[in-house]
């Protein structure tokens, strides 16, 4: 369960202060499946960067289970985002050197602290890769890629892991209609049949309405 | 004008060919308003690169006006691409270390071989950075932009020049509702009013069926 109190983020450029989120209060329980909506600039990708332990706040707290964030040291937040959370990139952050089958595996390395995977875990990333429909592309680099097939890339390495959370940062707005009836399918049965909790930031209208809960940002408030 | 005959793109990788656009012939008219849908994949990126000489055939002929441009050498193919191409690239290619006045200054400097604008270029410029609303960014570099901002500055560089032919691949992915609609309503008019012809690929497939004329791409075919 994630739980947020009195959260901002901002940036300051020398002179000039700016507060993208303000006074942010929300939690999301385990197992639920939410939206957050909200113009372009209003401070998506920023909450779900803060949420997805990846980036701090600048005032408020930020709670895990009862944890608070901030006791944490560096080691316990990277060993909690590589184990329970999953972070699709709104922009993907593959690494270009590696391979689409490299790329997902990357985090099962990490997580396994070993640098090649057993027969078992090698036959779940070739299984997350067919369910993307990218079994022809499994050697390509991302410079050989089409955007959205990066983006598929993106999701299944979020999901490699099997999280208990996912972040997903607009994860279809490079898809076509099939890919992206096809992800939301994927993620609503990882949320119904898995119980992952799933916190998904889009411009996707029709899609967010379909979510059981929905937070709309409008210029860093939370509606 | 641009007339494309008997283009195919291959792609090899050592033993492994990979054919992306099969036997493309199409031609685009003066002050035409076009859009190509097609599956992820399908090859959009890559028949827009090739349209807009950023990228060459590996089998065809592309004229513009007439003139073959496998004919012409490095330096009139850039001259031709920076006076009039504008391309809007899917994922911007924005220079993370210009502001964003910079960045959309940038082809105009170029075009001039000046390194700073006149009085004129920069209203210019200004008048470009609030028709996408970013009055208030127009400092800050691409990291400090959120998605939806980063592509707003890719589409305003893209204008800058006054081009002739305007290549728009997937310009309004990240956008939310109102941002999409503002920039349809620019590109509207740059061809009503300007007489620019535009060339955008996209998955919205509402907007699609609005423009008079669509290009479908399967696998590389055009339909
Ligand atoms: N490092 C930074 N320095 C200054 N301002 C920043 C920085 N990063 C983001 N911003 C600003 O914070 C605001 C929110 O950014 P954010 O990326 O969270 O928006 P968003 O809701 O995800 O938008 P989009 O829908 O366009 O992706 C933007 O207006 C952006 O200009
Ligand atoms: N350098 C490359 N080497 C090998 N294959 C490539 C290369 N670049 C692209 N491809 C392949 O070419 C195909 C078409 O890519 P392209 O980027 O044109 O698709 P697209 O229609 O723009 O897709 P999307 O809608 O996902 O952006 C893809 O299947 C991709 O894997
Ligand atoms: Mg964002
Ligand atoms: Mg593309």
């Amino acid at each position: 369960i994630v739980h947020v109190n009195g959260l901002y983020k901002k940036y300051s450029d020398g002179e000039k202060e700016l507060t993208v989120l303000k006074d942010i209060n929300l939690c999301i329980n385990k197992g639920e499946l939410v939206s957050i909506t909200g113009p372009s600039g209003s401070g998506k990708s920023t909450l779900l960067h803060i949420l997805g332990i990846l980036d701090s706040s600048t005032k408020g707290v930020l709670k895990y289970d009862g944890v608070d964030i901030s006791n944490m040291n560096e080691n316990e937040k990277s060993a909690l985002r590589n184990r329970k959370i999953g972070f699709i990139f709104q922009f993907f952050h593959l690494f270009s050197e590696l391979t689409v089958i490299e790329n997902i595996s990357l985090p099962l390395m990490i997580k396994n602290k070993r640098n090649r995977l057993l027969n078992k875990e090698h036959k779940a990333v070739e299984q997350l890769i067919q369910e993307i429909g990218l079994e022809k592309r499994s050697l390509h680099r991302p410079n050989q890629l089409s955007g959205g097939e990066q983006q598929r890339v993106a999701i299944a390495r979020a999901l490699v892991n099997q999280p208990e959370i996912i972040f997903a940062d607009e994860p279809t707005g490079n898809l076509d209609k099939e890919n992206r009836e096809s992800i939301y399918k994927l993620l609503l049965n990882l949320n119904k049949d898995k119980g992952i909790t799933i916190v998904i930031a889009t411009h996707d209208e029709a899609f967010a309405k379909t979510t059981p809960r929905m937070f709309k940002l409008v210029d860093g408030y939370v509606m």
